[in-house]
């Protein structure tokens, strides 16, 4: 059995395995360093409690991100993929296993930063949110296509930065648009706070 | 044999070739949108013709990037990848073949924009080069250690943006020399010109 096909028999598992705990899962992508963690952190603290939130980090070595979560109060578990470049559904059925996550739970994964092998490997997720920064250019969708097309969510994050680099968004959205024209664009500065509101909303299932 | 004894055979080759044309063959790397191209398009700018520079890109699609180093009257070719995550030593030997590098060449190879699994596959090249960017976070060196132990060169670029985010550039050094004792560090802004002398004189071998 092909290597991928192995891989999406077991995330069907895990997808129906967390669809009769009525639990949500997103599955966030981007480059190392567009600002997942500190997403996520912000999130946790914004939600306040509205839904259970558990965390599966995913990163090549160290407990760093885990541990930032922790700090918020949510439970996380790290996997560390040594030389690996993305999370699969084998690790993710383990780290369900560790997390044990509640019935109703939003179950939030933080992929290893990369903006290409993540986006082949179906983990059993019902939703994938991508990540992209204001500092990165505008031309990422089209040149990691299978990236933005796997998009459910593309937030473009870092907003409070665009004064001060080259970023025509409206360019950026058609060129998100060309390679997936039904994506839905949200706007944030995950760490000043803007556009944290429609995120959460669509988390919980609001819009 | 094995994928990367095979990859590793060739890469071997392709080093002796280029040892033959005394050319200097530096592998660029970094995360998606940290300035690889844009360096390269100051470099050969500020390198005036003092030696014959021809470029190699990697990207997965499109060859927006060859299109942008053509532009400056820079020789070189695009190698698309598709859903590849790494350019390997069979495509660098295409490449080589394609581009037909002079006596004395600087090559300079830009790499798919990961910051994985690039750092796995040597492609014949002399030098190793990464750019991280002060947007990204100072706990990078740690999570993707592969990548920051194979560094020859570290350039720490968008240095112009410090005033505006949260890194502490003495701490990222830490972080990178806890990985690469040995790593030289470089700061630059590739937009702005900042420190682009001290990295045009290694290229050249004055340093
Ligand atoms: N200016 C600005 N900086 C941000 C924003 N979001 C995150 N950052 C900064 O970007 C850097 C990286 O943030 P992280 O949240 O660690 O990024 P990440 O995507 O989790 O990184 P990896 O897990 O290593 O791939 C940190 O220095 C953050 O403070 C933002 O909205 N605006
Ligand atoms: N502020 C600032 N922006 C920079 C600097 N260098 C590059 N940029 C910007 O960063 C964005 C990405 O630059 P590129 O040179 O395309 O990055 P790259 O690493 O080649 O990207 P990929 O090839 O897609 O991986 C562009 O909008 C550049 O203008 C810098 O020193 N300072
Ligand atoms: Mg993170
Ligand atoms: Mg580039
Ligand atoms: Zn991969
Ligand atoms: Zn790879």
């Amino acid at each position: 059995v092909p290597v991928l096909a192995k891989n999406d028999e077991l995330a069907a598992r895990n997808r129906e395995r967390l669809r009769e705990l009525n639990a949500f899962a997103v599955n966030l992508m981007s480059s190392p360093g567009s600002g997942k963690t500190t997403l996520l952190e912000r999130t946790i603290r914004a939600l306040d409690g509205a839904r259970p939130v558990c965390v599966v980090e995913g990163d090549q070595e160290t407990p760093l991100d885990a541990q930032r979560i922790r700090a918020t109060g949510c439970r996380a578990v790290q996997i560390n993929t040594g030389a690996g470049c993305h999370l699969d559904a084998v690790m993710f059925a383990d780290a369900l296993d560790r997390l044990r996550p509640p019935a109703d739970a939003l179950v939030l994964t933080e992929n290893v930063g990369n903006l290409v092998c993540p986006a082949l490997f179906d983990l059993g997720e019902q939703a994938r949110v991508v990540i992209a920064s204001v500092t990165e250019g505008v031309d990422k969708p089209l040149k990691y296509p299978h990236m933005f097309q796997s998009a459910d969510v593309l937030i473009l994050n870092k907003i409070d930065l665009l004064p001060y680099v080259d970023f025509d968004v409206e360019q950026f959205a058609e060129h998100a648009r060309r390679v997936n024209p039904r994506v839905r664009i949200m706007h944030l500065s995950a760490t000043r706070g803007d556009g944290l509101g429609a995120w959460t909303d669509w988390l919980l299932g609001r819009t």
